[in-house]
């Protein structure tokens, strides 16, 4: 654990935590993009099997159950209990393309052709492009609400924390691992765009609006 | 080496 890893995770956690109180204050889901959360579910998922069959602390069972846990809470808020909230038309991204592409990637690149290895890499590719929904439905109605945009800027910034991580691994501890650094580095660079409007707007007090 | 790196990371 070093510095980068904490604070990464941390940002991670108040992402999650962000998200479930903006859609439970307003008891709305609007502006959040369901087929977005349903692939962080599967990204989870198939993630964290090793639950099961592997320790590693406390810290990390603790991280993987809330995450787990608070997913599917999430799901369950967005399509059962304010269903009625949830913008369905805005949320029309293509994400069946998403996981075919992460499936078929994960079988021809991983560490290691066994069943748990490529859910875990699957996961890992799937991650990388499971906000491109809610960046797309985003771009679709052209603003997001402000809580929305603290959302996305800790989900980003989390990812963006890990490369520093991995960087500071590589040099202290010698881990490099490729199929996590690469997908990170995309995932990280999907919010390049946001993370500039964000910085220039919403830091300044001013709502998320594309320009025209 | 490869396999602790990933396992401990969330």
């Amino acid at each position: 654990m070093n510095v980068f890893r904490l604070i990464g995770d941390m940002s991670h956690l108040a992402a999650i935590i962000i998200l479930l109180i903006k859609i439970w204050r307003s008891r709305s889901c609007s502006g959040i993009s369901g087929k977005s959360q349903l692939l962080f579910t599967a990204v989870f998922t198939c993630r964290y099997l090793d639950l099961f069959t592997n320790f590693v602390s406390i810290y990390n069972t603790t991280m993987k159950i809330f995450f787990l846990a608070s997913s599917y809470a999430t799901i369950y808020l967005i399509f059962m209990k304010f269903k009625a909230t949830y913008n369905r038309n805005h949320d029309t991204f293509r994400f069946e393309l998403l996981i075919v592409v992460s499936v078929i990637l994960a079988l021809l690149i991983n560490h290691e052709f066994s069943a748990t290895e490529i859910l875990w890499t699957f996961s890992i590719y799937l991650e990388a492009v499971a906000i491109l929904p809610q960046l797309f439905m985003i771009t679709k109605t052209g603003e997001a609400e402000s809580i929305t945009s603290h959302y996305l800027f800790a989900l980003g910034s989390y990812r963006g924390l890990y490369i520093l991580n991995w960087i500071y691994r590589y040099y202290v501890e010698g881990h490099l691992d490729w199929i996590a650094v690469l997908s990170g580095i995309v995932q990280t660079g999907l919010y390049c765009d946001f993370f500039y409007l964000y910085i220039t707007r919403v830091m300044k007090g001013k709502n998320l609006t594309l320009p025209a | 080496v490869m396999r602790y790196m990933k396992k401990d990371e969330l």
